[in-house]
């Protein structure tokens, strides 16, 4: 995988528009003027399988690691869904609100959320 | 990630980025994918945020993500948010979060939220803003603005920027960031800049455009298997247009 393909380095042409069955992108409105903990729940029960699809997967991708690092899954479930309550608002209430309308667990939400902060491991 | 700002010849602004991401978490050899990617593809979304029935702004967005990756607020400024890496990476920051060290630091994708949630910002407020903060993580920030030359790439460090690159300057009139200090040389293995600026220089100024600057962003390795969408951004009107983007083999990993 390291190993670059070397595909020919060319400046494309004609790719405008792209495809729409292919690349469309849905749009929907969020409302501010909702307390935070609700502006997400009509989108969480559309997508609760494909959010719940890619934390399940981060699961298991962390154990294939090692099952050691249940314990860090185990973490993860019981104490990291507490930082929710130390990030700014109106965030914190926000992930609660979608973490409660999709069923997934709050800590895994807010590590998919600050998964930027922790891909710099 | 690879983000773009420039203008056209009559001095419109644009602001385009490729959103890359889930390199070394799990590559299917079946369908030569990365598979985060392919996961986050059917999460990609346009937000609108509105307030008293009026639209506030727009971001692009993984559904369940509420920190800000890609956004523009029409007619005052656009922002695109790249990785860095860096040694004071963002696991001190955690740490310090977590354990109540420190907690007068901002989360990189929350603080540029901040940024469109507050009424008073323009594209100056915006870079001083994402220049001064300090962060969890090392970041780099791209802003536009609406008008000529409103042009920003800040290059930051947890604690301030450590380069603020402005359009405009050496008479540059597009400026371009992948996931490399600017000032330095990319990792060979990683080079998506030279190729990048070739595209745009080869565009040209007057070419500059939404379909200019998608076909830059279509091109190899610019376009890479971990590109999960392109964002064409208009700061001006808050025209935003996304495209999920798939990249077939033959094509780079990364």
């Amino acid at each position: 995988l390291l190993v670059r393909t070397e595909p020919e380095q060319v400046c494309e042409n004609g790719k405008y528009p792209p495809d729409p069955s292919t690349s469309f992108v849905p749009t929907y409105v969020v409302n501010l003027d909702l307390p935070p903990s609700q502006r997400w729940q009509e989108l969480s029960r559309k997508y609760q399988k494909p959010l719940s699809a890619i934390v399940t997967y981060i699961k298991k991708f962390v154990l294939e690691f090692s099952p050691k690092l249940q314990k860090l899954i185990d973490l993860i479930d019981n104490k990291l869904g507490l930082v929710a309550d130390s990030l700014p608002e109106p965030y914190g209430e926000e992930i609660k609100g979608i973490a409660n309308a999709t069923n997934i667990e709050l800590g895994e939400l807010v590590l998919y959320n600050i998964f930027y902060e922790v891909f710099t491991l | 990630c690879t983000s773009i700002v420039g203008e056209d010849s009559n001095g419109k602004m644009y602001h385009a980025r490729n959103l890359d991401f889930g390199l070394f978490l799990g590559w299917d050899l079946k369908n030569d994918t990365w598979i985060i990617s392919e996961l986050l593809r059917p999460l990609i979304m346009n937000i609108n945020y509105t307030k008293g029935g009026e639209l506030k702004y727009k971001t692009v967005t993984f559904f369940g993500f509420v920190g800000l990756i890609t956004g523009v607020k029409p007619n005052a400024f656009s922002v695109s948010v790249n990785e860095r890496f860096n040694a004071n990476g963002g696991y001190i920051g955690l740490f310090e979060w977590f354990l109540n060290i420190n907690r007068k630091q901002a989360w990189t994708t929350l603080v540029a939220r901040d940024c469109f949630e507050n009424d008073d910002m323009d594209f100056n407020h915006v870079v001083k803003t994402l220049a001064n903060t300090p962060l969890i993580a090392p970041v780099y920030y791209i802003i536009a603005g609406p008008v000529k030359q409103q042009g920003a790439i800040v290059t930051r460090d947890r604690a301030k920027a450590v380069d603020v690159w402005l359009l405009g300057s050496n008479n540059t009139w597009f400026i371009a960031e992948t996931n490399y200090d600017h000032w330095k040389n990319p990792l060979i293995i990683d080079d998506r800049i030279t190729p990048c600026n070739r595209c745009m220089n080869k565009l040209g100024k007057e070419k500059m455009s939404f379909e200019g600057l998608f076909n830059v962003l279509s091109s190899k390795p610019v376009l890479n298997k971990l590109t999960v969408y392109s964002a064409l951004i208009e700061p001006k009107t808050g025209r935003l247009e996304t495209y999920i983007q798939y990249c077939p083999t033959p094509c780079d990993p990364f």
